[in-house]
């Protein structure tokens, strides 16, 4: 099972003073910072296991249906899972935490590569959403740090960012669903927008 | 003409047309408005000199003792406005890139940056800032968090344990920041919060400067034995690391400011996490 103990171990080491301030040797940062991936990466496992738990009406995880995988390189547009094909039957499932003791409103913005997506929220109500296409030093960014940090080389770079508003209450939790829109137009309620540089 | 202005609600940005820089900050519903420049700019590294041998290095930050290199005085942007977010994206040179956000019914600004490869060919280390300056009276003072926690009174060139002989004009007055840096001319507040530990400081009335990224050619001999070159390599080419990270800009009433850099500053540090799955609608809500 996947738990937080790896990530607790690095942070432990990370306390040391040369790593809080950046004067150790390259090859003792380069081993915290593999430390600290490994231990981030089981503790998301852990919180990807937990999100099951909380989102699935069954009594025991075990039998929770769903499983999520989160992105820690969406400031460089890599996130595999929102570049996916989301499509008319199966939906893009986001939810969104909210780890402080007060209601957050916050904008979520993640890489797609198609341009006809909806956003709906939990009771099933359209909610506004914007486009904004990703720049070229993004996307450079993502085809060196991808390759060099994970060793993979990365498909085509996702063509947009979908930008819209979600609303969490305290130490909870949200859901929005994305999927293919077919029916925009029906809705007067819910605005698209896709802007363009000047 | 001049002017391009941004923001979705009472929070305002201007830019000159002419040279792509910020040049207005206003809030239409606290009624501050603060004329404001903001630019990117490096302090050349010492190598040291015949004075005094100590290079800058990771341990030291030590300038050369010249004002630092202004990046450009123009600055191509291109603009995007949308029903949630205005963008202001900034190219000042060929290794600074900077988008400025400002999203609907907030009342602050999101300032991306993207820092590097910084150029070393020149054989001069840079240690890069950026600084906003302000006609802002602000008497020497200004405040930077003590580890996150409270926010505490500093002086430049002063210190009020003791009697300080200033060596260092520059790093002397150079102070840890980890949630955010603040100034008033008791009228008004200005206030930079950061995502990450950075050096920060006012070295003139008016002005703040966070330091954003560095890369030296050089040892400081203080123990580390390396130069601070940290590369990113692919097939064995190798480059110099670049930055990515975002702070964010505030202005606030004299005294006004706090409850922001509080309650912000937290959702900074705990960011609401996101997890995704593909799943069909129906049978999702069914469970």
């Amino acid at each position: 099972n996947p738990s937080t103990l790896s990530l607790g171990d690095a942070l432990g080491i990370a306390q040391h003073h040369d790593a809080v301030t950046g004067t150790a040797k390259q090859h003792t940062t380069n081993d915290y910072a593999k430390r600290l991936s490994y231990g981030a990466s089981e503790a998301e496992k852990s919180v990807d296991v937990a999100l099951s738990c909380i989102t699935s009406s069954r009594n025991h995880c075990a039998s929770a249906a769903v499983s999520f995988s989160q992105c820690n390189l969406l400031n460089i547009s890599y996130c595999p899972a929102t570049e996916k094909v989301i499509s008319v039957e199966k939906s893009l499932v986001v939810v969104a935490y909210n780890p402080l003791g007060w209601y957050q409103t916050d904008f979520v913005r993640i890489p797609v590569n198609d341009d006809k997506l909806a956003v709906r929220d939990s009771d099933g109500n359209y909610i506004a959403t914007q486009l904004v296409e990703v720049d070229n030093i993004t996307s450079s960014l993502r085809r060196l740090y991808v390759e060099a940090y994970l060793g993979v080389s990365p498909k085509e770079t996702p063509k947009y960012w979908l930008i819209f508003q979600v609303s969490i209450p305290p130490i909870g939790w949200n859901t929005y669903f994305i999927s293919k829109d077919s029916q925009k137009v029906a809705h007067s309620e819910y605005t698209s927008s896709y802007a363009t540089m000047e | 003409n001049e002017t391009i202005e941004i923001g979705p609600g009472p929070f305002k940005l201007q830019f000159s047309s002419t040279s792509g820089q910020l040049k207005r900050i206003t809030n239409h519903r606290t009624g501050v408005d603060i004329p404001i420049n903001q630019s990117f700019l490096w302090y050349e590294a010492s190598s040291g000199d015949a004075a005094d041998g100590q290079a800058s290095g990771a341990y030291i930050f030590r300038p050369d003792g010249a004002p630092p290199v202004p990046s450009s005085s123009s600055v191509p942007l291109k603009v995007i406005q949308g029903p949630l977010v205005d963008e202001v994206h900034q190219q000042f040179n060929s290794w600074i890139y900077q988008v400025i956000r400002v999203y609907k019914e907030k009342e602050h600004a999101e300032i991306e940056f993207t820092i590097g490869p910084i150029p070393t060919d020149d054989g001069t280390g840079k240690e890069v800032i950026t600084r906003l300056m302000t006609n802002m009276v602000t008497n020497s003072t200004f405040y930077t968090d003590s580890n996150g926690r409270d926010f505490l009174k500093r002086v430049r060139d002063y210190r009020a344990d003791w009697n300080l002989q200033v060596t260092q004009p520059v790093s002397g007055n150079y102070y840890p920041l980890n949630l955010g840096i603040y100034s008033t001319d008791g009228k008004s507040e200005l206030s930079v919060l950061v995502d990450r530990g950075v050096g920060g400081s006012s070295i003139k009335d008016g002005e703040i400067e966070i330091m954003l990224h560095r890369r030296l050619l050089y040892d400081d001999s203080r123990g580390v034995a390396e130069a601070l070159d940290e590369q990113v390599c692919v097939n064995y080419a190798c480059e110099g690391l670049t930055v990515r990270g975002n702070y964010y800009l505030s202005v606030d009433q004299f005294g006004s400011g706090a409850h922001w850099r509080r309650t912000f500053g937290q959702q900074i540090y705990s960011p609401l996490l996101l997890a995704f799955a593909h799943a069909d609608e129906e049978s999702w809500k069914s469970s």
